[in-house]
């Protein structure tokens, strides 16, 4: 293999609230400084708004129905067919791929293994301080550590002292260093695990958001013309103790206004918290010299409701729910080489009032599915498209069932860099 | 191609109302799937009969539909699926 690096970064349960993407008030200024540098999708969407299904699709390049998995428990090679993911197929054209992080959903869906050793080429990383996450780490208002929803912490105070999403920025920045003088070129994929409940993160991020500027969702009211079967009951949140202690009635009963504000009001601080480790995770890239040889794509499994519809939750059809931010990094491409001394991911502190507003990068307005991610990582890098799938394809290996995306991209009409030609 | 300009999303039920399990049915309790597509102008939703044992959907056993126009409802509040049942292009979807 021959052909660029490519750093995959999926996030958990990422709507599109991003300044990129329009959004005043979230600060996300390291992910848009890479929308900046990359042709942004407007309108991407997940095939099922759920961790492992939504996963199992996109890395495979096939829909539900055809992996069949639409829970947790079962591994589509032993329920519908032996198909090629996205990081096999670079790892047999010659790419050391890596997993860090929440990649590949967990457990039975993955084969408790992150689909290993088909996947990867290194056995996947995952932070020590993931089994945390769902215990009781927050500090309550009685001094006691509770298993709440909102949950900003003292990452000083909290079990080994560190997140997850602190640990998988750290690995991934040691596996870019190994990688560095490598013959070989590299697929690293980065799962961060927030902004997804518990939003457990280090609360300074809770001031970027004082609760007096955080508005609730435009149509908070479950519609009346939406069928029964089409809303969600957001069970899992309310298990958690601070949601629990509110007594809301199931399934419609509405969440305390006051209640609404913190929620949202945490989300948008793990958003910013997770910008900071892809800005970390980012610079690493240009002061490796990586930058300029490694195409960068940033998504989500899904969106989230924030309070819409009167839902907190994914599990619909809704566009809160499937709609998913999408950018590519090409370099060369959507943004010039960098030249030697140059940054092009410099890190930028959400603190930092005076900080740079970018522009939103090249915005490509296309309908999109997330399925479309094998097609177009592996016409990126230079390899063979898989072929589109037939109608049924429970008995090929490798195809696809979405075609790459790169024709919008429109670099044709861009202007050609001069020091790429050179 | 049109196809090219169509993104598909579904999620599955086990019950026509909200209960315990609706958020993450098992596979073996899905009785109803919900199939999506999405256009720039509009997000049309069936949900229809699921049978987990062998992976079929009945898209002749519709429980229920939804039809939002971007336009006209951009956040999807108004639900004119049952309005439009007689519309002519509903028809031929469904």
């Amino acid at each position: 293999a021959d052909g660029p690096n490519v750093l995959f970064v999926v996030v958990d349960d990422l709507r599109p609230a991003l300044g990129s993407y329009g959004d005043d008030l979230v600060k996300s200024p390291n992910i848009d400084q890479l929308a900046s540098r990359s042709v942004v999708f407007q309108n991407a969407f997940a095939q099922q708004a759920v961790c492992a299904p939504s996963r199992v699709s996109f890395l495979t390049g096939r829909r539900p129905d055809t992996t069949r998995l639409y829970d947790f428990n079962s591994y589509w090679r032993a329920r519908a067919g032996n198909y090629s993911t996205i990081p096999q197929y670079f790892k047999e054209h010659g790419y050391v791929t890596m997993s860090v992080g929440k990649v590949f959903h967990p457990g039975i869906s993955s084969n408790h293994s992150d689909d290993s050793p088909y996947s990867w080429s290194i056995p996947p990383f995952h932070p020590s301080t993931e089994k945390y996450e769902n215990t009781k780490t927050c500090r309550g208002k009685d001094g006691k550590l509770h298993a709440n929803l909102i949950c900003p912490v003292d990452v000083a105070d909290v079990p080994e002292g560190t997140l997850p999403d602190k640990q998988s920025t750290e690995e991934a920045v040691r596996l870019l260093e190994r990688m560095r003088n490598q013959n070989s070129p590299f697929f690293l994929a980065v799962g961060y695990h927030k902004p997804h409940i518990p939003f457990r993160y280090p609360k300074e991020f809770q001031k970027l958001y004082p609760l007096e500027n955080i508005t609730l969702a435009p149509d908070p009211q479950i519609p009346i013309e939406l069928p029964p079967v089409a809303y969600n009951p957001w069970m899992d949140i309310r298990q958690r103790e601070d949601v629990q202690a509110l007594n809301i009635s199931v399934p419609y009963g509405p969440i305390p206004v006051e209640f609404q504000r913190k929620i949202r009001q945490s989300y948008f601080a793990s958003v910013s918290y997770l910008d900071t480790q892809v800005g970390l995770l980012l610079k690493a890239l240009d002061d490796l010299q990586l930058s300029n040889d490694t195409v960068v794509v940033f998504t989500s499994d899904h969106g989230w409701s924030l309070g819409e519809h009167g839902e907190w939750a994914k599990y619909s059809n809704f566009d809160v729910a499937t709609r998913v931010p999408l950018m590519f990094y090409v370099p060369g491409k959507t943004a010039p080489f960098v030249h030697p001394g140059e940054k092009r991911f410099p890190y930028i502190s959400p603190f930092d009032s005076l900080s740079e507003v970018f522009s939103p990068g090249v915005q490509a307005t296309e309908l999109v599915e997330l399925l479309c991610l094998f097609s177009t990582l592996s016409e990126l890098a230079g390899l063979k498209v898989p072929p589109v799938c037939p109608s049924s394809s429970f008995h090929i290996d490798l195809c696809t069932e979405a075609p790459s995306i790169v024709k919008y991209f429109n670099f044709s009409e861009r202007e050609e860099d001069g020091y790429s030609e050179g | 191609s049109p196809l090219d300009l169509v993104a598909y999303s579904q999620y599955p039920r086990p019950a026509v109302f909200p209960q315990w399990n609706s958020d993450k049915p098992y596979l073996k309790d899905i009785k109803i799937m919900g199939y999506s597509i999405r256009t720039v102008d509009y997000r049309f939703t069936v949900w229809v009969k699921f049978h987990p044992e062998n992976f079929t959907a009945d898209f002749t056993n519709v429980q229920a539909g939804e039809l939002y126009f971007v336009a006209s409802d951009p956040l999807q509040d108004h639900n004119v699926y049952n309005r439009s049942l007689n519309d002519l292009k509903l028809s031929s979807m469904l």
